[in-house]
C-alpha cells in the first residue's frame, strides 16, 4: 500500500480488507485546518475476490458509492459511478468520480505545458512462479525491510524500469514487496504478494502520451510474466489512443488483449479498462 | 478473513483540493503533521513503514 500527498494532491492506495474510504473525512477536516477544500475525488478498484471479507463500507460497490456521496462536500456536484465490464465476470473496474468544476483545472500543478498526462494502474495475477520467488526474502536473513527491498529492487531489475526515479521500497518478512518512485513529479508504485496459487502484483504510474510508455509496459510484463492483467488507464479529456499502445506493446510478449471497455466521467476525462491473458503455449 | 490470505486488488483514492491562500502553498497539504496523517492511516488499518520526499511530492509505503 502506499500514500502520496502532494501541495493539492493525495493518493491513497491499499490493498486487502482495509477501510480506504473512511480516511476522507479526516482529510477533508485536516485540509480545511490548512485553508484547503475538497474540488475532486475519484475511487477506484478492481473486483473484490472475497468481498464477504470486505467490511462496511466496501460490503459492495452499491454501498461504497453511497457512502462517497453521503460524505463529498455538494460543491462536488458533477458525479459519476460505473463498473466497466470485461468478458469476465470476476474482472471488471469499479470507478466513482466527483468534480466542482470551478476549481478542478487550474491548481493541477503537475500537468506539464502541452502534454496530456495519464496514469495506467495495472492489476497481475497468475505471476510466473520462478519470477515470483524473487520476492521471497532469504529465510532469517536478519535484514531491515528497508535494505532488503532494496536487494529485491536490483534482483527482478524494478530498478530499470525507470532508471531516473528515486526508488523507496520495503521486502516484508517472509515475503511481499513494495516500492513508490519518484520522478520529479510523477509517481510510480509497485505491490507484490508472491504466494504460489493467489500470486499478485500492481504496477501503477503517471506518464505522458508522449512517453514510451510501451517500454515501461514491456519491462514491466517481462518482470512479472503475469497470467491475467487488467489495466485501467485515465486521462483528462476524451479522444486518445494509448491504450492501443498498451495492447500492441504486450502482444509480442505473449499477452492477448481480451476485453476493451471505454467510459468518460463528467469533468474527469477519459477511464479504459482493458484485460489480457497469457497466449495458451 | 479471506481464506487464502490475498485479500484481492487494491483500492484507490484520490483528493484534490483547493485553497486560496497564497501562505499555504508552495508545500500546501505537504505541511500536514506526520501525526496527522498517521491518524488516517489508523482509520484506513494502515501503518507507515518506508517514507521519502523530493521538491515535488512526499511518498510512504504503508503495511496494513
Amino acid at each position: 500500500s502506499s500514500l502520496f500527498v502532494y501541495p493539492t494532491k493525495i493518493i491513497i492506495k491499499t490493498c486487502g480488507t482495509t477501510q480506504l474510504l473512511k480516511s476522507i473525512l479526516p482529510l477533508i477536516q485536516y485540509a480545511h485546518h490548512l485553508g484547503l477544500a475538497l474540488c475532486s475525488c475519484r475511487y477506484t478498484r478492481g473486483s473484490f475476490i472475497f468481498p464477504k471479507s470486505q467490511p462496511f463500507p466496501h460490503t459492495s460497490f452499491k454501498d461504497e458509492v453511497t457512502y462517497l456521496q453521503d460524505t463529498i462536500p455538494s460543491n462536488l456536484c458533477f458525479r459519476k459511478a460505473s463498473i466497466m465490464p470485461s468478458k469476465s465476470s470476476s474482472h471488471s473496474w469499479h470507478v466513482f468520480t466527483a468534480n466542482d468544476t470551478t476549481h478542478t483545472l487550474p491548481h493541477m500543478p503537475y500537468v506539464h505545458d502541452n502534454e496530456l498526462l495519464f496514469t495506467m494502474e495495472i492489476c497481475m495475477t497468475e505471476l510466473d512462479p520462478i519470477l515470483a520467488r524473487k520476492f521471497f526474502r532469504p529465510s532469517e536473513d536478519g535484514k531491515p525491510g528497508d535494505s532488503a527491498g532494496k536487494e529485491m529492487t536490483e534482483l527482478t531489475g524494478i530498478n530499470e524500469i525507470n532508471p531516473e526515479a528515486l526508488i523507496c521500497d520495503f521486502a516484508f518478512d517472509p515475503c511481499g514487496y513494495s516500492m513508490n518512485g519518484m520522478d520529479g513529479d510523477w509517481y510510480s508504485t509497485i505491490h507484490v504478494t508472491p504466494e504460489d496459487g493467489f500470486s499478485y502484483a500492481s504496477f501503477e504510474c503517471v506518464s505522458s502520451v508522449n512517453d514510451n510508455i510501451a517500454h515501461v509496459l514491456r519491462k514491466v510484463v517481462k518482470i512479472f510474466r503475469p497470467g491475467t492483467m487488467s489495466i485501467s488507464t485515465t486521462w483528462n479529456g476524451f479522444g486518445n489512443d494509448i491504450w492501443r499502445q498498451m495492447a500492441s506493446a504486450v502482444e509480442p510478449l505473449g499477452m492477448k488483449c481480451r476485453s476493451f471497455a471505454m467510459d468518460q466521467f463528467p469533468a474527469a476525462g477519459t477511464v479504459v479498462f482493458q484485460t489480457f491473458t497469457a497466449r495458451r503455449k | 478473513m479471506a481464506v487464502s490470505g490475498f485479500e484481492g486488488f487494491e483500492k484507490r483514492l484520490e483528493l484534490h483540493f483547493f485553497g486560496d491562500d497564497p501562505a499555504i502553498f508552495p508545500l500546501g497539504l505537504r505541511k500536514l503533521e506526520f501525526e496527522s496523517l498517521e491518524q488516517v492511516l489508523e482509520a484506513v488499518q494502515c501503518t507507515v513503514v518506508s517514507a521519502v520526499g523530493n521538491s515535488y511530492f512526499d511518498a510512504y509505503v504503508l503495511s496494513e
